[in-house]
């Protein structure tokens, strides 16, 4: 999970 | 989604079908009339000396940038295919880890100008010899390549739209976790490609994009091949300075 971070951050952020 | 009966109704790939293009159209980074009026819109023999000028880790940021933009309306588009979010966290990333570079590309040849072979960088149009100091020429011919290749095909943004969702579910990936769900996703999605492109009148398109796939990954490893090298040279660079996101997907 660590490792893809920022991509789990952004597949989190709900679609603007 | 899963419960989507096989076949799916044609309500259901209609609706289907629009879903794909609205997120395509919301998602791009630049907007097809916006690109038309700036086609002749080219650097100057300064602007392109300054490129030039560029030490190769200088550039490779620089590009390490602009790619890691363009994979943000990637992973944007993503969540927006029906079903996608769907998944588990593990299969969103091992798609687009895999996938993400290879759409970049494909939308790449929206801002190609074929007529001068020239690409949209930086706000201005610019041939292959712009990014001269990346010392990576093959990759960047085989890429411009690309963009020809795939501008020959004159795709309406729907099918490019739907093109670039078949690109991204693709249940070939190593290590999906739940390889089926992916694998219905890209049946339904096959059904929508082939109902848009026989509405079309256009179905001699379909064995021309499956045939671009591999030309996909062809292209995807030679730009791993180039950062290895790259990140071998200038470990620093990587390490400290390119995006986190571009570390991510492609170290």
């Amino acid at each position: 999970k660590e490792k893809h971070k920022i991509l789990h951050r952004l597949l989190q952020n709900s679609t603007s | 989604y899963p419960y989507c009966p096989y076949p799916p109704s044609l309500l259901h790939i209609e609706e289907l079908c629009d879903s794909i293009v609205r997120s395509h159209r919301d998602t791009s980074q630049f907007r097809l009339e916006e690109l038309q009026a700036l086609r002749w819109k080219l650097f100057s023999r300064e602007e392109i000396h300054a490129y030039q000028s560029k030490s190769v880790d200088e550039m490779w940021q620089h590009c390490a940038v602009r790619l890691t933009e363009a994979v943000q309306y990637v992973v944007e588009f993503a969540k927006r295919i029906p079903g996608f979010r769907g998944l588990g966290q593990n299969d969103q990333i091992t798609l687009l880890k895999t996938g993400s570079m290879e759409v970049v590309l494909v939308r790449m040849s929206r801002c190609f100008n074929t007529e001068n072979s020239t690409v949209f960088f930086d706000g201005k149009f610019g041939s292959t010899e712009l990014f001269k100091s990346l010392g990576c020429g093959d990759l960047m011919v085989a890429v411009f390549d690309f963009a020809h290749s795939m501008c020959a095909l004159r795709l309406t943004e729907q099918q490019m739209a739907l093109f670039c969702s078949l690109v991204l579910i693709n249940p070939d990936r190593p290590c999906l976790e739940d390889r089926g769900r992916v694998h219905r996703m890209r049946r339904d999605l096959e059904v929508c490609l082939s109902h848009m492109l026989h509405r079309d009148n256009q179905e001699s398109l379909q064995h021309k994009l499956y045939q671009k796939v591999s030309v996909l990954q062809s292209l995807c490893s030679l730009h791993v091949e180039k950062l290895h090298w790259f990140s071998q040279r200038y470990p620093l660079t990587v390490h400290s300075v390119f995006p986190p996101l571009y570390k991510e997907l492609f170290t």
